[in-house]
């Protein structure tokens, strides 16, 4: 159900479908989210872990699961 | 230590931004 939810977020961001995000395709949730365009592009930042610019699925969805974990944990 | 500050902070706009998600994905029918 988890990787369910996350493949739907992340479809949400990657609107053209190409398999990876970029700090565009975050700008364009501005708007459709209650959050800043600073806001998400210190998502961007955080979930891009290795700062290439692209935000893999991967990427995605271990900062999702650090989100949905991790807070709990700490 | 400035550098846990910055992510904490930034766990709450992950938080946030993924709760954002989840209220919209709620929200809609």
């Amino acid at each position: 159900a988890l990787l369910e939810k996350t493949q739907e977020f992340f479809q949400i961001c990657d609107i053209e479908d190409k398999g990876f995000i970029t700090r565009r395709d975050m700008q364009r949730l501005h708007g459709e989210l209650p959050l800043s365009a600073e806001e998400l592009e210190n998502v961007f930042d955080t979930l891009d872990a290795d700062g290439n610019g692209y935000l893999t699925f991967e990427e995605f969805s271990s900062g999702f699961s650090e989100f949905m974990f991790g807070s709990e944990v700490s | 230590d400035p550098n846990m500050k910055g992510a904490a902070a930034n766990e709450g706009v992950l938080a946030n931004f993924f709760n954002s998600l989840l209220s919209k994905k709620t929200g809609s029918p």
